[in-house]
């Protein structure tokens, strides 16, 4: 029965069952099948693969394939959970169910704190919050003196490192955040709730009929 | 205009870097 199927869907390297993902992460079924459509469309956008490359998330957060920025890059890498330089479905579906509306707080906290980690040591250095500030501020062209950022860092990372030893620490990352709620708001897309209606997945349902 | 008294963690959290809405937008 094989040989039937000539309209057999394609599926691409590192695709998994919408069961699967779905019992994993806090998405339907039908939610799972829905980011299907929009992986799609955001990996076959630059080169047909069914991949996502950094050039083609990089077109989808900025509508410039050629936009270099440093958080894009660490959301990239972090989605990139094989550092194989190209995000899977399973990795773009998991990794996208931290930003659900009813994902875990702790999750969240826990993923911007490794977005925050630069160099992945376990903690948050100052040099690295430092590097960060000097980030946003190019890239949102806002000048500010040296003397001023050094304030901001300095109070910040005061505020933060109670241990004062020097680094925060996911502990300390936790309570800080417990104190400043709103370091989380990115965190969350209320758009995940709406999924299955912003890309409805009418192909992918008749795929799934057709592989039973 | 950015207060020295700013969270530098808030300041950063505002980066269109990390605002994945826009993945969303067809």
């Amino acid at each position: 029965m094989g040989c039937a199927s000539s309209k057999r869907s394609k599926r691409t390297p590192g695709y998994e069952e919408p069961t699967v993902l779905a019992a994993e992460t806090p998405f339907t079924v039908s939610e799972v099948e829905a980011l299907y459509e929009l992986y799609k469309k955001l990996s076959n956008a630059i080169i047909a693969d069914g991949l996502i490359h950094k050039e083609e998330f990089q077109l989808a957060l900025f509508r410039n394939r050629n936009r270099r920025n440093l958080f894009a890059d660490r959301i990239f890498d972090l989605f990139d959970v094989k550092r194989n330089g190209v995000i899977e479905f399973g990795e773009f579906v998991r990794s996208l169910g931290v930003f659900h509306p009813n994902a875990p707080v702790a999750d969240k906290i826990a993923f911007a704190f490794r977005l925050y980690d630069l160099r992945q040591t376990g903690f948050i250095e100052r040099e690295e919050l430092k590097e960060m500030v000097l980030a946003l501020l190019h890239e949102s062209d806002l000048v500010l003196s040296e003397d001023v950022v050094e304030t901001i860092v300095d109070k910040t990372f005061t505020d933060a490192d109670t241990k004062g030893d020097g680094k925060i620490d996911t502990e300390e990352w936790k309570e800080f955040v417990s104190k400043h709620p709103s370091l989380i708001k990115n965190m969350t897309l209320p758009y995940l709730k709406d999924i299955t209606l912003a890309f409805p997945s009418f192909v992918v349902a008749s795929e799934v009929e057709e592989s039973d | 205009v950015v207060p020295a008294t700013m969270n530098a963690f808030e300041l950063i959290s505002t980066s269109q870097g990390l605002n994945l809405s826009s993945l969303f937008e067809k």
